[in-house]
């Protein structure tokens, strides 16, 4: 299983804006997007899970320099978009495992999921790819992150 | 923008659980996943979002012949993690569109968007990575919204 993991990365350049209890339906990430786009906001990351009552969260990552805007954009939509409110975060920081075959080998996430818990880091925000795991932590943990993740994945000399 | 995507794809081989309500401390997704990978369960996709109130959900995508057992392992493990409900969901499906760049040309996530709300898509996951934007629909509509966005990435006689 550590075998499989190549490369631990972090990145603390972004921070998290969350337009929170929109309703879940067609036209909403949309409008909200187009708006980002017509302000030339660099959107990285988009994270949106299931409504369970109707209505669901959209969260997405700016660098630093554009989260002013990017809060005051979704902001100004919410009415249009009906969201119950817009929050931004600074403080965040990514931490990511990079490796292929991770979805043929399960206990790669748990690993991943329980050197973080280990080190009583709690885990804000998960986002897949097929050959990356990224979680969303407090941007003053990410280093203590990255080490632990390189023990658990045999990576220490890297 | 059209030209900064170069593939549009699907996926319908799988399936989608979520676990939710659970309480946003270290510990609750290295317990759910352990679990899952005790079981052998190919998990793909693992999403979840901030946790606004003390709670989230975690949801995650595994193939339909694994969806009975990871059901029951997380339903198993619900008093544990003190999660409120488990919803197991077969019928959706991933339609992603690839392109270097993307984070650059933020007009792209806003023309998938619209494309999907322009055929009455709803939109029920999004998930990004640097070179993908995936959103999970109804498996009934992914035909649909594969044919609409190779049109709107003028990606039609691929
Ligand atoms: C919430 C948002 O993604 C909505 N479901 C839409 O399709 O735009
Ligand atoms: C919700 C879950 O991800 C939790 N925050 C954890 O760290 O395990």
């Amino acid at each position: 299983e550590q075998a499989m993991i190549s490369a631990v990365t972090s990145d603390s350049s972004e921070a998290k804006v969350t337009v929170a209890g929109v309703p879940d339906h067609p036209g909403v990430a949309a409008r909200l997007f187009r708006a980002l786009a017509d302000h030339s906001i660099n959107v990285d990351m988009i994270e949106q899970n299931v409504s369970l009552q109707g209505t669901t969260d959209i969260s997405f990552t700016v660098p630093h320099e554009d989260l002013a805007t990017a809060e005051e954009v979704s902001s100004s939509l919410m009415g249009a978009i009906e969201a119950t409110e817009v929050l931004a975060d600074p403080d965040i920081a990514t931490v990511s495992i990079i490796g292929a075959g991770m979805k043929t080998h399960p206990g790669i996430s748990a690993t991943m999921f329980e050197t973080l818990a280990a080190e009583g880091i709690n885990i804000e925000m998960i986002s897949t790819s097929s050959i990356r795991l990224t979680c969303v932590v407090r941007a003053d943990v990410v280093d203590k992150a990255v080490v632990a993740l390189h023990r658990a994945f045999n990576l220490e000399n890297e």
